[in-house]
């Protein structure tokens, strides 16, 4: 697949545009956590474009992202069982 | 500077390819 250029990405409408950026994030993520893929893409897919193209050019920035995506997903799970358990303590 | 991850994007809909079909070993 060829790499995804600015040039390609303005040329496609805006709507288009996060779906063709999804189509190339998913399969990185899917790599590294098949389970979280669906959800890591769409909480990536919130950062602009043009830093979602640079990640696609850096595996490495790319994949410190993902594991933020991860730890930020895992805080917000953390935190909603325990809402869950202090609720259902009452 | 690199954007943060935002604690609101948890509520983010999750994106499958076009094409996509579940495997059930999800």
């Amino acid at each position: 697949q060829e790499p995804l250029t600015a040039s390609m990405l303005a040329a496609a409408p805006p709507q288009e545009q996060k779906q063709i950026l999804g189509e190339r994030l998913y399969p990185l993520i899917h790599a590294m956590h098949p389970f979280l893929a669906g959800k890591i893409t769409g909480m990536l897919l919130e950062i602009d474009n043009s830093e979602l193209l640079l990640m696609l050019e850096s595996p490495e920035s790319l994949h410190s992202k993902i594991e933020e995506a991860v730890a930020v997903l895992q805080v917000h799970q953390m935190s909603e069982s325990s809402h869950k358990s202090a609720s259902t303590a009452f | 500077a690199p954007t943060s991850i935002s604690k609101l994007s948890v509520n983010a809909p999750e994106f499958y390819p076009s094409g996509y079909t579940p495997d059930f070993t999800d």
